[in-house]
């Protein structure tokens, strides 16, 4: 039996709507201490990987693990339907062919549920070993979003280049180019607007913007974004939770 | 010209 309940729905709906645009059929695990999930898009580039601990939600109960297969378009549906401030809990039996959304807005004494058929989907699960990375990125997910959204209008390619004091976000398209440099600095008042680097290796890296679009959609679920690139491992973009993360990884573009 | 490599290409599972 399966019980999870969020204090809020819209913090589901942030962690949907944050991979919903890029992979469409996913299995989440449900396990004793919290849920995880992973999906590959279609063209095999780019990963999602997201875990919930059990700690995020207001109540968690998991008797025995649980895959849930699910349709993250029909889930969407149903989640538009339930208020951001409702409570939302999640439903299922050790052997479930469905899974019961329960909206619960206590004020008002209304509640509203709603059964998600559940779909056998054929995946792998991956397990990640800690990479090795030459660079670690920490800044605020507006800054990171707002450049990706900016330069990406320019070309469908986007090079991010470190130095040792210096980010830089160039693209090189038909209508002409653009870049955008940062350089790491604490701000001490709003510690969340800090930029933050660590470079071991320099790093000169290529990635497709489509899919750093999609990333960028993560925003809603932290102020920062941590991205972690190497020139031998597919780069590691993480929003965290107050427990768990959704984490993307990148393939980058090679010269042939 | 830089080509689009898959993740195939860093976890052999994919």
């Amino acid at each position: 039996m399966l019980e999870a309940k969020f204090e809020q729905a819209s913090l589901f709906k942030r962690i949907i709507d944050g991979f919903k645009d890029c992979v469409q059929l996913v299995n989440f695990q449900c396990k004793e201490d919290g849920i995880i999930a992973q999906a590959v898009d279609d063209s095999r580039v780019l990963l999602v990987s997201l875990e919930i601990g059990k700690d995020a939600f207001q109540e968690f109960r998991c008797d025995h693990p649980i895959t849930l297969g699910m349709d993250l378009n029909s889930l969407s549906k149903i989640l538009r339907c339930g208020n951001n401030t409702d409570s939302l809990t999640l439903i299922a039996d050790d052997t479930p062919d469905s899974l019961l959304l329960l909206f619960e807005d206590t004020k008002r004494e209304r509640i509203s549920e709603y059964s998600l058929k559940l779909m056998d989907i054929d995946a792998d699960f991956l397990k990640i070993e800690e990479l090795q990375y030459d660079t670690t990125i920490m800044m605020p997910s507006a800054d990171f979003s707002k450049t990706v959204r900016d330069l990406s209008q320019l070309s469908d390619s986007l090079n991010i280049l470190v130095t040792k004091e210096t980010i830089k976000f160039v693209t090189d398209g038909d209508i002409g180019s653009g870049s955008v440099i940062m350089k790491p600095f604490i701000d001490m008042e709003n510690p969340d607007e800090s930029i933050k680097l660590e470079m071991e290796q320099p790093v000169d890296l290529t990635f497709g913007s489509k899919y750093l679009l999609d990333i960028v959609k993560g925003s809603a679920l932290s102020n920062k974004i941590g991205i972690r690139l190497s020139s031998e491992a597919p780069a590691l973009f993480q929003f965290d939770l107050t427990s768990g993360f959704l984490q993307f990884f990148l393939a980058p573009k090679f010269s042939d | 010209r830089k080509q689009q490599a898959t993740l195939g290409r860093f976890f052999s599972s994919i």
